[in-house]
């Protein structure tokens, strides 16, 4: 019966700091997200959420939502954000800080770079279930392309193509550069 | 669509008004303004790309259709955080260590009467390598549920600096196109980044950074010439089918419509050899019911 799903469903779930995040580098920081498939409520509002906390100097690579807008508060700290429409114009670049609201619309692209140590915000997504496309790094759509495609596309000789799919090893999260690293604990 | 906006008292048939040149193609569009299209919700382009025409990789902010009115070959759509099996084999080169082999997600060809299917935010690129202009017809449905921005259908280039072709179409009539999207100058989705944040983001040097940018392309447009001919990493069985192949294919198809009894059966050769070989070695296990120990 419906009092037997519905009365009974979960309306609750954490997705703080003090959680096990879904990406994690001990140099760069983490991210948790909150999708319909592990909180099943947010399907019928057709919602995700997401946290993330980014270390100083630490990158969240150039990405896009596919499937969902972002609005994105920030919750603790600052950090420069970068946000770039169809044409290439950066719609977007500047800080954002504590308190703050930032609405990343679906399909553009945007990085961040975290100016504090203790960056941290939350994202409502509006889909359920959300996907985002990295554009740099492990997973980026461009390391997906065979190599001649890059070459060509990004017009650049093979060597420079095979750097610019496989030089960032990171997934999301991009640690600072050597010179600025933090001391991990 | 608005209110109204599909009280037709009459229907005209309409043709491209529209078309921007490239280095190896062209791209025609349809004005997404007219009154039949934003009542359809859907936006219509036609690209031809010529001989070893590299249409460059983009995504669009809803599903589209893509229709082969004429010529063959291959195309790849980047799934986000999909696996690249496509794999090269590794090359040890003399006096040094292993050359770093290429690997890709999926490569497909298309041929005449083909239809693409291509998600919502999911890169796409196409390459000619035939002497024939390849003629795609594409759709793209802003009414889409998928599609959580407005109706305007938008481009996103993942290189170059070309211009969107149907953002232009919002620059002409001035409307609200052209504020929200703040000029039309080209350029693609990684050329609004500082260059610090995509030489840390790629680990590149700047030199590469101004090629991501597109600033040292002067190439025309989204469709580029590959004088050398692409080379992408293809399994033998993916090459365009011809001959015999094609009428294989054909009779299956034929058989299907008429409901042959074998269609149930394998239809491809190495799947028939399996089946035979996997029928004898059941066989061969089965046949000596006596010898308890044979028995697997």
């Amino acid at each position: 019966g419906l009092e037997e799903t519905l009365c009974t469903l979960k309306l609750r779930h954490n997705i703080g700091q003090s959680t096990s995040p879904d990406a994690y580098n001990p140099q760069a920081g983490r991210l948790k997200t909150l999708t319909s498939l592990d909180f099943p409520i947010l399907r019928w509002l057709g919602l995700a959420a997401e946290h993330g906390s980014i270390y100083k100097n630490a990158m969240f690579v150039p990405y896009y939502n596919v499937n969902a807008n972002s609005i994105l508060y920030v919750l603790n700290g600052s950090a420069w954000f970068q946000v770039v429409d169809c044409s290439g114009n950066a719609v977007f670049n500047g800080e954002l800080n504590e308190g703050q609201v930032l609405t990343i619309p679906q399909n553009y692209a945007v990085a961040i770079k975290s100016l504090d140590d203790n960056f941290s915000y939350v994202a409502f997504k509006t889909n359920d279930i959300p996907q985002i496309a990295a554009l740099a790094g492990l997973t980026s759509s461009i390391r997906a392309l065979p190599l001649d495609v890059v070459a060509h596309a990004f017009n650049l000789d093979r060597d420079q193509a095979r750097q610019l799919k496989n030089n960032n090893p990171y997934k999301f999260l991009v640690p600072p550069p050597q010179s600025q690293l933090r001391a991990v604990a | 669509p608005q209110q109204n906006e599909c009280q037709f008292q009459r229907l005209n048939a309409l043709e491209p008004d529209n078309s921007v040149k490239s280095e190896a193609g062209t791209i025609e569009t349809w004005n997404p303004n007219n009154d039949q299209l934003r009542c359809a919700g859907v936006a219509l382009s036609r690209c031809t790309i010529q001989r070893n025409g590299l249409r460059r990789p983009f995504y669009t902010n809803a599903p589209q259709e893509i229709y082969i009115q004429q010529g063959r070959g291959i195309f790849g759509l980047i799934f986000p955080g999909c696996r690249e099996t496509y794999e090269e084999p590794q090359e040890q080169e003399q006096g040094q260590g292993p050359r770093p082999q290429d690997r890709h997600q999926k490569v497909e060809h298309f041929r005449e009467g083909d239809i693409i299917a291509v998600p919502t935010g999911v890169p796409f690129w196409m390459y000619n390598n035939e002497q024939t202009p390849v003629i795609a017809i594409t759709l793209i449905d802003t009414t889409n549920l998928d599609n959580q921005l407005d109706q305007i259908p938008r481009r996103f280039y993942l290189s170059g600096n070309q211009e969107q072709e149907f953002l232009q179409y919002q620059q002409k009539e001035g409307g609200q196109g052209q504020q929200q999207e703040g000029g039309n100058e080209g350029g693609n989705v990684l050329s609004g980044f500082n260059d610090e944040f995509l030489e840390e983001a790629f680990s590149v040097d700047r030199e590469i950074v101004r090629n991501i940018k597109g600033k040292n392309d002067d190439r025309e447009g989204s469709i580029v010439e590959v004088k050398e001919g692409l080379k992408v990493i293809s399994p033998p069985t993916l090459r365009p089918r011809q001959g015999r192949e094609e009428e294989e294919e054909e009779e299956e198809e034929e058989e299907e419509r008429r409901g042959d009894r074998r269609r149930h059966r394998p239809h491809h050769h190495e799947e028939e050899e399996e089946e035979e070989e996997w029928s004898h070695q059941v066989r061969r296990v089965r046949r000596p019911h006596h010898h308890r120990e044979d028995r697997n």
